[in-house]
């Protein structure tokens, strides 16, 4: 599709329709392909494969991020709160976080902070006894905010270096669902000591123009430090995190391929690009 | 919304007349971009966008209406026509038991939606009966069960260890013996490209001859909603679409795809996550919401 051409009004529409079927969106997609058309005009390119080249090069820009200190410092310890709307995986995830951290010789401790969906607490001690960690959870029904509250106190007596907590799927549009969020993030904020307290949206890579929405409402009520894109080992593309990025600045941390605790990469801008534009 | 910015692009067309192709030009663009921010595929786009352009070209602008209000008229009739004119209803076998088996990707909501159809059923009268045949993620035997039991809803299932083929079968024994009229059965969620999935979907399908296979599709699913309707219905040939989380702002553009590309019909919505939250599925109400 995108081999050796002339640079015409087929090639433009050709790259509009790739990032719009990767759920780009519109207006992304056509403030693109204005910045290709001005680069090609002022550097009178004239081969097709070079305009694809230089579509890549503006994707992975837009993508890059320049990760903060506190990534960088492997002895901080941690608490990682995980959001998002209903079914994007973050229970799933924070298995393989888990995993990630276990692996990396961590000490980590996971708070099962979904009380409200049925079977949610039993899927999270499932995976906690997989993996061979400790899981802090109360009934079903009683108030999140006091499993926060208790796990990070059980962390801090401990010296867990990680403290995972999955939340119950909620969407943006419920206002006291979110404010239910941000009542737990203040109390992680107030009780977390030493440890560095991180927000991790997790975003389902079907997902299509509605990813924005969920990303400006999750991060006006919380401000989000980072996404992990779930579901890549689908068809869908999730290009929708492009336009976030490019709108809210909340960088990818991690992508999710498959259903095991070991389906976790590290985001990659130059693969993700690679494999969007195909 | 749309009709504000068709009033703007015909606000400046003097002339009573027709509509030029210049005319209609400018309005397409605007009824392509919504349907684009609304998450429609992008080739079924193309094509409706031809189809209109097509009718509204040359249109006499009639005395009663203004250029705007005709184009949208327009618009309008296609999508409705498109999505569906008339509301369709879930389809019962003629002899009982009706067998239901929902399908779909991870996470779009088909326990949820088994317990909720379940429930439903009940309250119209009928004795519908559950089966769990995800044996994958863990606690999902666990998370239909507290839905059934809650519920009151006779439920079979069996140790994640089971093959699925032969929990379905075991449960159809159990609810016949129960006397139940619908038997609903609740699937993994799966890759439309993981053949050894779909291939267990399809050895069900054989087996137990569903009388429905509803697909069970997320509200705000994007483009990629066409390749996993056209896979599930080459392998499955699903009767029809359960679409959930319309209770969010999602516009839901997905369902006028699934519905062009692989016409079945949506029989059923899911605004929310309380038993009660199914609703049966308005197309002209989805038409609106997903013009804007
Ligand atoms: N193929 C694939 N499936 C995934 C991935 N991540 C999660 N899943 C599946 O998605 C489904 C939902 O995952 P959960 O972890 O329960 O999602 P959740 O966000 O916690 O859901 P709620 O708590 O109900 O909001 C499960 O079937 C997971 O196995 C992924 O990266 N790839
Ligand atoms: N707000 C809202 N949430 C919903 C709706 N339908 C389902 N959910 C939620 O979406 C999440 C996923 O629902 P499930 O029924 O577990 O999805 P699933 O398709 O069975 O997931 P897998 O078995 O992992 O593939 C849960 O948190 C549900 O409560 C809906 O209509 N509105
Ligand atoms: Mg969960
Ligand atoms: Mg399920």
């Amino acid at each position: 599709l995108l081999s050796i051409r002339k640079i015409d009004e087929e090639l433009w529409d050709d790259i509009e329709a790739i990032l719009i079927q990767a759920d780009i969106g519109i207006q992304s997609t056509m403030r693109i392909i204005d910045n290709l058309k001005d680069r090609v005009a002022m550097q009178k390119i004239n081969e097709s494969e070079q305009v694809i080249e230089l579509l890549k090069e503006e994707l992975v820009d837009i993508l890059r991020f320049e990760s903060p200190q506190t990534l960088h410092d492997t002895t901080a310890r941690r608490v990682i709160l995980v959001v998002g709307v209903n079914g994007t995986g973050k229970t799933t995830t924070i298995a393989k976080l888990a995993r990630r951290y276990v692996n990396a010789g961590k000490s980590v401790l996971l708070a099962a902070a979904d009380t409200f969906r049925a079977a949610a607490i039993e899927q999270l001690d499932i995976w906690a006894k997989r993996l061979n960690v400790d899981i802090i959870k109360h009934e079903r029904g009683s108030d999140p905010a006091a499993v926060v509250y208790d796990a990070i106190h059980a962390a801090n007596a401990r010296k867990t270096d990680i403290l995972l907590i999955d939340t119950a799927g909620r969407l943006h549009t419920y206002v006291n669902l979110m404010e239910e969020l941000k009542k737990i993030k203040r109390i992680a904020d107030r009780e977390k000591g030493n440890a560095q307290l991180e927000t991790l949206l997790v975003i389902d890579a079907t997902t299509g123009q509605n990813g924005i929405a969920q990303a400006r409402l999750f991060d006006e009520a919380l401000k989000v430090d980072g996404i992990i894109l779930t579901k890549l080992d689908g068809t869908a593309k999730g290009g929708i995190v492009l336009a976030i990025q490019d709108e809210l600045k909340i960088p990818v941390r991690y992508v999710g391929v498959g259903e095991g605790m070991e389906d976790l990469h590290e985001f990659n801008p130059k693969e993700f690009v690679e494999a969007l534009v195909g | 919304n749309l009709s504000s910015k068709l009033q703007d692009i015909f606000a400046k067309l003097k002339s009573r007349g027709k509509l030029t192709e210049k005319d209609v030009d400018a309005a397409m663009r605007e009824v392509r971009l919504a349907l684009l921010e609304a998450d429609v595929n992008f080739k079924v786009v193309k094509d409706f966008i031809a189809k209109v352009r097509e009718r509204a070209v040359g249109v006499e602008v009639l005395e009663s209406l203004t250029p705007a209000q005709q184009v949208i008229k327009i618009v309008n009739e296609e999508l409705t026509r498109l999505m569906g004119s008339t509301e369709s209803k879930l389809s019962f076998a003629p002899r009982p038991p009706t067998i239901i088996m929902l399908v779909g990707l991870q996470g779009s909501g088909k326990t949820t939606a088994a317990a909720k159809l379940a429930y439903n059923l009940k309250t119209h009268g009928r004795r519908p009966f559950l089966i769990g045949a995800d044996v994958y993620r863990p606690a999902a035997i666990d998370q239909l069960k507290v839905l059934a039991n809650e519920n009151r809803i006779p439920f079979y299932s069996d140790d994640p260890t089971t093959p699925p083929l032969k929990i379905v079968k075991a449960g159809i024994k159990a609810a016949n013996q129960d006397g139940s009229d619908v038997i609903i059965i609740d699937t993994a969620g799966r890759l439309h490209v993981d053949a050894e999935m779909m291939g267990e979907l399809e050895e069900i399908k054989s087996e137990v001859r569903p009388h429905q296979i509803l697909l069970v599709v997320d509200a705000m699913t994007g483009q990629d909603a066409v390749n996993v309707a056209q896979e599930f219905r080459n392998r499955l040939d699903f009767d029809g679409v359960i679409m959930t989380k319309l209770d969010g702002d999602a516009r839901g553009g997905a369902a006028l795809s699934i519905k062009a590309v692989t016409e079945r019909p949506i029989k059923l919505v899911s605004v929310g996550e309380k038993i009660d939250s199914l609703e049966p599925f308005h197309p002209d109400r989805m038409a609106s919401r997903i013009l804007g």
